[in-house]
């Protein structure tokens, strides 16, 4: 999985964190102090395709067979999260209660092309 | 750009501010959406500093850093925790009335969106006994009740004896008690204590410490109306 930076236009992985002080929300939430949203982007070449995980499966054995077949113009290779991580979130709720959540799947560890 | 028909693969091109923002917007929108809130709560009132604290640290030992952030939980249990059903640990302090030394009323607050089902899976009151006499320690019966709508029509959920040595924080199960409560759509819990023995003691401590305050924890299960399994 690649980091995005300046230079890479390939499948890539973009951090962005959004900090709740600087949008006015930490006087509800209590932790963490901000949100990772990283998201995925660039281009998925052909040969790149494949997400990790998933070389010796099924999909990947339909995928060779399209590819050997010139079937692989209808196949659109996509750059997308292939691994993520829950967010664990303590706030306050609209009667002033404290509650703890762990929200799956929030955050985007890696990228890769389908 | 140049994979046409990949609707996953980014945004058009937007100036620097501009995407910003929309990444800002699209954050927000997420976490609400993902914690089954409308809006963001408005924070009228905030709970005290030290009541937030002492709470947190009883629940999370070693767990609360300095500042008042808690550490969140390492990979292993957070793997854990995706493997079962999304839930929720909440924390209500309580509105106290005391007007009797040795009876006294709780009612705690929850908010529960309109179609969403609760299942409570552990339920713990906290109250903090604090021994106002000479005396090394003393033998107390502690009852804590579900208030009905009359007087003679309360549930006993919970009841305990213990000894009070200057102050010490006492737990009580009422699993059972606040389940009812969310099966009934109430959005408040009442309870009555009543103490024998407590006639020295200050009991519910928030009549002259804040960080006293009595609280109930839950953990909560979203049960989905109708949900249905694959295999």
């Amino acid at each position: 999985s690649l980091d995005c930076d300046t230079n890479i236009s390939l499948c890539c992985k973009k951090d962005i964190y959004v900090s709740f002080r600087d949008i006015g929300w930490q006087d509800w939430i209590i932790a963490p102090d901000g949100y990772h949203m990283n998201y995925c982007m660039g281009l998925c070449r052909e040969h790149f395709a494949g997400a990790p995980g998933i070389a010796a499966s099924f999909h990947a054995a339909v995928f060779n067979q399209l590819k050997a077949n010139g079937i692989h113009s209808a196949v659109s290779s996509c750059c997308v999260p292939t691994q993520r991580r829950p967010l664990s979130m303590l706030y306050f709720d609209a009667s002033h209660n404290i509650v703890k959540t762990d929200i799956p799947d929030m955050i985007v560890e890696a990228c890769g092309c389908t | 750009p140049g994979d046409a028909g990949c609707l996953t693969c980014g945004m058009p091109a937007l100036e620097k501010g501009t995407e910003e923002q929309l990444l800002i917007e699209i954050a927000k929108l997420q976490i609400l959406s993902k914690l089954h809130l409308k809006e963001r709560p408005n924070i009228t009132h905030p709970v005290p500093r030290a009541v937030l604290l002492t709470a947190l640290r009883k629940l999370h030992a070693g767990r609360v850093r300095q500042d008042g952030t808690l550490e969140l939980n390492s990979n292993l249990e957070r793997q854990n925790a995706r493997a079962k059903d999304q839930g929720y640990e909440i924390v209500s302090f309580a509105d106290t009335d005391h007007r009797d030394a040795a009876k006294s009323g709780l009612t705690f607050q929850f908010s529960k969106e309109r179609g969403m089902n609760f299942q409570i899976l552990q339920s713990t009151l906290w109250l903090y006994f604090k021994s106002s006499s000479e005396a090394p320690k003393e033998r107390v019966t502690a009852k804590v009740f579900l208030a009905g709508p009359h007087q003679s029509n309360r549930t006993l959920l919970s009841q305990k004896q213990f000894d009070v040595k200057w102050g010490s924080w006492q737990t009580f199960p009422i699993t059972r008690g606040v389940q009812n409560i969310f099966d009934r759509g109430d959005k408040q819990v009442k309870l009555v204590l009543e103490c024998e023995g407590c006639q020295d003691l200050a009991v519910l401590g928030s009549l002259g410490n804040a960080s006293h305050q009595p609280f109930l924890v839950a953990q909560v299960r979203v049960r989905e109306e109708h949900s249905i399994h694959k295999r």
